[in-house]
């Protein structure tokens, strides 16, 4: 199934997501 | 539900991921599974309400078809869209042998994927997406003597 | 007297006893003060007391519907300066504004100038 979803990551666990400065901007000078 | 969780963390169920008639690919049970059992714990990248919404339309323009944003609670969604484990495989049905519920590990909520009534081998497992009702419909192939016709 | 709103914030941030700082982790998150304005010219400021290293702070004026689990400036409820490279943001855009950022030390002025005869 990894050649079906190829950049898919297997996780065992949930994992917190880091969020990231930028991630509400739609643009950003 | 903790004893449950506890027991398939330490002999997951033995399920196969092949070709589904109902859409694609989907998760099959490889060994017999009875009612009311714990099946999979549908993994991901937990994330704010307002980061899924953003993610979804990030998803849509990019021409990710279905969503595997799954809602914990008010607070938080699993999203498998990039990283989790197979459960994001399992298809949609209207008349599923699963179902999914939420349950509470060491103060952290989670989202499992209980047997419905008895699996057998090579049953492909289904469970309600219960999408909430949306304008853009999605056809659902479940295929079933009930199906609705949409998934959403 | 103007203090920070513990009723109109994103529950994950530390308001100090007084009320009048506030402390924020992870993903962005907004707080409001506890009086609003409607009319007439009006200026606040406040001043960056901590600031680490990849931490960020967007702060401005927001309306009522603004929604505090996003930075302000996300929606169209809200005009927020960034401390990171100085960019003002409106409706999820951000647009130049000042050549370099803010941060530790620095105090910010904000002002809004609304029509007297606010309806």
């Amino acid at each position: 199934w990894t050649s079906f979803a190829p950049e898919f990551k297997e996780l065992d666990e949930n994992v917190e997501y880091d969020e990231d400065e930028g991630d509400f901007d739609e643009m950003d000078e | 539900d903790l004893l449950k969780f506890n027991q398939l963390k330490f002999r997951k169920k033995q399920l196969k991921f092949a070709r589904s008639g109902i859409h694609d690919w989907g998760l099959f049970a490889m060994e017999d599974i009875a009612a009311d059992e714990m099946v999979i714990e549908y993994v991901g990248q937990r994330i704010r309400p307002l980061i899924a919404d953003i993610r979804e339309k990030q998803y849509e323009t990019i021409g990710i078809g279905s969503s595997y944003l799954f809602r914990i609670d008010s607070e938080s969604i699993i999203d498998a869209t990039k990283c989790g484990n197979l459960a994001r495989f399992i298809n949609h049905s209207c008349n599923p042998n699963c179902y999914a519920k939420i349950i509470t590990v060491d103060g952290v909520k989670k989202i499992v994927i209980y047997s419905k009534q008895p699996i057998a081998v090579n049953e492909e497992i289904t469970y309600d997406y219960k999408f909430p009702i949306e304008e853009d419909k999605i056809s659902c192939l479940c295929g079933t003597p009930n199906c609705r016709g949409t998934l959403n | 007297q103007v203090m920070l709103a513990l009723h109109d914030r994103a529950t994950q941030l530390k308001v100090t006893e007084g009320r009048t700082a506030v402390t924020g982790d992870k993903g962005y998150a907004s707080i409001r003060a506890t009086h609003f304005v409607s009319r007439g010219t009006w200026y606040y400021e406040a001043t960056i007391t901590e600031m680490a290293e990849n931490a960020a702070t967007r702060i401005g004026f927001a309306q009522a519907l603004a929604n505090l689990q996003a930075p302000i400036g996300f929606d169209k409820f809200g005009y927020s300066w960034r401390s990171r490279k100085g960019t003002k943001f409106h409706d999820s855009r951000g647009l130049h504004y000042s050549d370099e950022g803010y941060g530790k030390g620095d105090t910010l002025g904000f002002l809004i100038h609304l029509p007297v005869e606010a309806t």
